[in-house]
């Protein structure tokens, strides 16, 4: 995945992500593609999530998946999650779980229970940095504020690092694919260095709704692996999702 | 240096609004009524997804299955996930079998899909 949070001159703040999913799943050698991402792609819903008719959130989601990976709280935050591999990862979780220690929650649930409930993006923040899950990973999280942006990693216990923007001293965006942030990527899936390479060469003063799609249209931030690419502006309201593609030449991730 | 591994493009410029060989599609909308029970209110959307989503849960069962020919893999998952689902909290627990309900997956392969995320961060 590669997850992005902005802030233009005029302080507008956007958000958007390609969602990547389905590594090693099976290569559809007719297609020359990977098969989840393919069967993932009829699945994908924009999902308007309403109480007392009222929207409370908007989601970009699968058919059957009642966790949240993207996500829209009207005029208060933008919220994406990205997986993050470790050795301590999900399926110890899973199996504590199984066994009966059930004081974590399951990510993509948090990632909802934080759209559903959290009234501000300083409560959304909290939230996602504090709460013990099954899982690490990066949560991605955008306000309705200049400055209100930032990338919080977390191990399945505690928030290990929040890198948040910092206008005055330049951080006008921040941007995460599926590393820390403090590491180098692995060689072969270095989508990093590629996208901020276009969002630098985009430049703070030109960033909008239609530029951050080429960034994430570009080679290989998208890559075979890519199902949907969703844009979020939080002032206007903006949540649009388009399915994506990868013809040859393209990586497999 | 597009045609040499990994395949670095220059930044592209003027894709949007989308359209060529890189854009599959526009993404539907739904509504979900968080007013309604838990057990009922993915039902219009799953209706409308029912095949497709029979289709993911038969490619994830094939993969494993190329994995454990004996099909026991999917045995276990089941037996064994679906009295998990009872261990979700409120509303994800009612949600999920209202999705085995109208979809006809087997609640163990729901809950499969629904923890795919968090298996996959090894």
């Amino acid at each position: 995945c590669t997850s992005l949070v902005a802030e233009d001159n005029a302080g507008r703040l956007y958000h958007a992500r390609n969602l990547d999913f389905g590594l090693f799943l099976g290569w559809d050698v007719k297609n020359e593609s990977w098969k989840i991402p393919e069967y993932l792609r009829p699945l994908t819903v924009n999902l308007n999530f309403q109480r007392n008719n009222k929207t409370v959130f908007k989601s970009t989601n699968f058919a059957g998946y009642v966790g949240m990976l993207t996500g829209m709280r009207p005029g208060t935050f933008t919220l994406t999650m990205n997986e993050r591999f470790s050795i301590d990862g999900g399926y110890i979780g899973i199996i504590e779980w199984i066994l009966g220690k059930r004081d974590g929650i399951w990510m993509s649930f948090l990632t909802r229970s934080v759209l559903e409930n959290a009234t501000s993006y300083a409560q959304a923040k909290d939230q996602l940095a504090k709460t013990k899950m099954l899982a690490p990973a990066y949560y991605i999280l955008g306000g309705n504020q200049s400055g209100e942006g930032c990338v919080i990693t977390r191990s399945r216990t505690a928030a290990l690092d929040i890198w948040e923007l910092d206008i005055k001293h330049g951080i006008w965006y921040v941007l995460e694919t599926n590393y820390d942030r403090w590491k180098d990527p692995l060689f072969l899936d270095n989508r990093r260095i590629p996208a901020m390479k276009c969002m630098n060469q985009t430049t703070q003063a030109n960033i909008s709704v239609e530029t951050i799609y080429d960034v994430l249209s570009t080679k290989p931030v998208l890559n075979k692996l890519t199902t949907y690419t969703t844009l979020m502006e939080i002032s206007e309201g903006t949540f649009e999702s388009y399915l994506r593609d990868c013809p040859n030449p393209c990586m497999p991730w | 240096a597009q045609f040499v591994p990994p395949y670095t493009e220059d930044c592209r410029r003027g894709t949007y609004p989308p359209s060529g060989p890189t854009f599959k599609g526009i993404v539907p909308w739904y509504k979900i009524n968080l007013d309604l029970a838990p057990r009922v209110r993915w039902n219009q959307l799953i209706n409308d997804k029912k095949v497709e989503l029979t289709s993911l849960i038969q490619v994830i069962k094939n993969l494993a299955n190329d994995f454990f020919p004996s099909g026991k893999l999917i045995e276990i998952v089941d037996k064994s996930l679906a009295p998990l689902v009872d261990t979700l909290p409120s509303p994800f627990n009612e949600e999920l079998k209202g999705i085995a309900d109208v979809s006809g997956v087997p609640l163990g392969e729901v809950m499969l899909f629904n923890i795919f995320y968090e298996v996959f961060t090894v």
